[in-house]
């Protein structure tokens, strides 16, 4: 029999804030704009069952059902960004040329499982 | 930490932490494209976001490239009544994988306020030639068979100066090439039909103007070119199996 863990709604697969300053990692003498950004990352159990606000795939689903058969040898899935968004930069390369350039997958919107 | 933060850059498309050594006024038109690119980074997700949609062609990085020629002749070199520079625009800063799109030259003349006042009278026309350089030139050699015209036109400069846009796209694809960049050399000739010498202006009866330099005076101007191009690897389509 599966061994159900109850997991309390702060402990789910779900995005957290993270804002990533460009000053805290020293690049703020050639990074024009944005002076940070709000990146998020994704964090959270995929508890058995996965519900829908879970986003869990099929994949999951059955990685889930062969964890509680085998906690020990498979491992729960895993929470992970589903849906990022791009971020534009302004910067100055070493020619002091200014540059714009466009990163996709930047910002975490949506995780799943 | 530091093979981190280099990874990490590799990744970004940068091979180190640029280390600008000036930090030059950022063009207008960028500020215009990063702003409305953020805001449609918020607005939607259905836009490509590998489409500069202000130049009409794909890519995800546009460089305002620095001119870094020099000043070759000026009223008083061998080019005679006019000015010569060079112009020069290191296409190196483009890492191999990138994909040329469109390369724009910018020429923005501006009459300096403090240096040349409104009511000095300079050239209301400039002819503008551009050449491409062949090859390099020995000193003393003659130049003109080592470069071939690209554009001859004229610019007005009244009521306000103006600027001179070319599509350099393949000159400067050619010019990523080690050993093919020898830059241009623009040459600006004030339109004869609009000249004002000191005489003219005497003539004229301009009281409140001042006579200037040996002829007349030129406006500033500032050349850039503006290089968009497409990281294909960071531009990618999402694969479904």
């Amino acid at each position: 029999s599966a061994v159900y863990l109850p997991v309390t709604p702060s402990n789910v697969c779900k995005p957290r804030r993270l804002y990533i300053d460009f000053k805290d990692v020293g690049w703020q003498d050639w990074i024009i704009a944005p002076q940070g950004y709000l990146a998020n990352y994704c964090h959270g159990e995929c508890p058995f069952p996965l519900s829908e606000s879970l986003n869990g795939t099929n994949h999951a689903i059955l990685q889930t059902l062969v964890h509680s058969l085998d906690p020990r040898g498979t491992p729960q899935p895993c929470c992970v960004p589903i849906r990022l968004s791009p971020v534009s930069m302004l910067y100055y390369d070493n020619n002091d040329n200014v540059v714009l350039r466009h990163y996709q997958d930047m910002v975490v919107d949506e995780c799943g499982c | 930490l530091k093979t981190q933060e280099r990874l990490f850059l590799n990744s970004l498309g940068l091979s180190a932490r640029p280390k600008p050594s000036a930090h030059r006024r950022v063009p207008s038109v960028l500020w215009r494209m990063f702003k409305s690119t953020s805001t449609r980074d918020n607005d939607t997700h259905e836009s490509d976001p590998c489409m500069v949609s202000e130049y009409g062609v794909r890519g995800n990085i546009v460089r305002f490239v620095q001119d870094q020629g020099r000043l070759v002749s000026g009223w008083s070199g061998s080019c005679h009544g006019c000015v010569e520079k060079h112009l020069f625009f290191n296409m190196s800063v483009l890492q191999p994988v990138e994909q040329l799109s469109l390369a724009q030259l910018e020429i923005k003349f501006q009459w300096d306020m403090f240096r040349t006042p409104r009511f000095v009278l300079g050239p209301q026309a400039l002819s503008v030639s551009l050449y491409k350089v062949l090859r390099a030139t020995l000193r003393g050699a003659s130049h003109e068979a080592n470069r071939r015209l690209v554009l001859s036109q004229s610019v007005q400069l009244e009521p306000e100066p103006g600027s001179l846009t070319l599509d350099l796209t393949a000159l400067a694809e050619n010019w990523r090439k080690p050993g093919h960049n020898y830059g241009l050399v623009l040459e600006l000739q004030p339109h004869p039909a609009h000249t004002l010498t000191t005489d003219t202006f005497m003539a004229q009866n301009l009281a409140n103007a001042v006579p200037f330099g040996p002829t007349v005076t030129l406006p500033d101007f500032h050349a850039s070119l503006v290089a968009v191009s497409l990281n294909p690897l960071q531009c990618r389509s999402r694969q479904k199996r």
